[in-house]
């Protein structure tokens, strides 16, 4: 699971 | 995901097929702002630069290549196709864009999550988004009355973003951690801005009329 800092929105 | 950020991704997905129906369509761009195009065409590539290096789903994948592809072919198409370039409102686009450009970063500078390139770079796109819309608003004030399609692209483009503003809510009560105040003000910037767009193409359906911006 990617915390916060990875953008996973468009 | 969320199915309001899934609503929100095929809104935009909508907007941009819409306006490649409407120049393929009408083989014409008249109405649409080629420096809107160009500052979105900025707002992809400076957001998906980790397109090459991160894989986070197919999905996030294929729509990031679809909306870098799209920009830079309607770009290329306005500039450069023989039939199309013709019909360009270049003496009405006259938005001083490149402020734009230079505002946003500026402020990426100052705001960020982290003080790294992709991270300075991603709250760039992120204001320069929220800004991208307003050459395509004021040419719209400027030419008058404005065709269905493009009037839907532009209606399809800023819901899109209040997709996302639900999205943020539903994400702020549902996990723990929520850093994405810098997407989450910007999205709200940028949605306010086609409040008065919103108004009058919701008037132009109550009253079946045209699409008309005043002045």
């Amino acid at each position: 699971y990617f915390d916060y800092d990875y953008h996973d929105e468009l | 995901m969320n199915i309001f950020r899934l609503a929100g991704d095929m809104t935009h997905l909508m907007s941009i097929l819409v306006l490649l129906l409407k120049i393929y369509a009408t083989k014409s761009c008249s109405g649409i702002s080629l420096k809107t195009q160009e500052l979105y065409a900025v707002v992809f590539l400076a957001r998906y630069l980790d397109l090459l290096t991160d894989f986070f789903s197919l999905y996030n994948t294929v729509m990031k290549v679809v909306f870098i592809v799209s920009s830079l072919a309607i770009v290329w198409c306005m500039r450069y196709h023989r039939a199309v370039r013709r019909t360009y409102d270049r003496e009405l686009d006259t938005f001083r864009h490149y402020f734009l450009i230079l505002g946003s970063f500026v402020l990426a500078l100052i705001f960020h999550e982290k003080f790294t390139v992709r991270e300075i770079f991603w709250a760039f796109s992120i204001y320069l988004e929220a800004v991208a819309i307003l050459p395509q608003l004021v040419l719209l004030q400027r030419s008058g009355n404005v065709d269905n399609l493009t009037g839907q692209y532009v209606f399809f483009l800023g819901a899109y973003r209040g997709f996302y503003i639900l999205n943020w809510i539903y994400r702020y009560f549902t996990e723990a951690h929520f850093g994405r105040w810098i997407a989450s003000i910007s999205g709200l910037v940028q949605t306010a801005l086609y409040a008065d767009f919103f108004y009058y193409y919701f008037l132009s359906w109550k009253n079946n009329a045209k699409l008309k911006l005043p002045a």
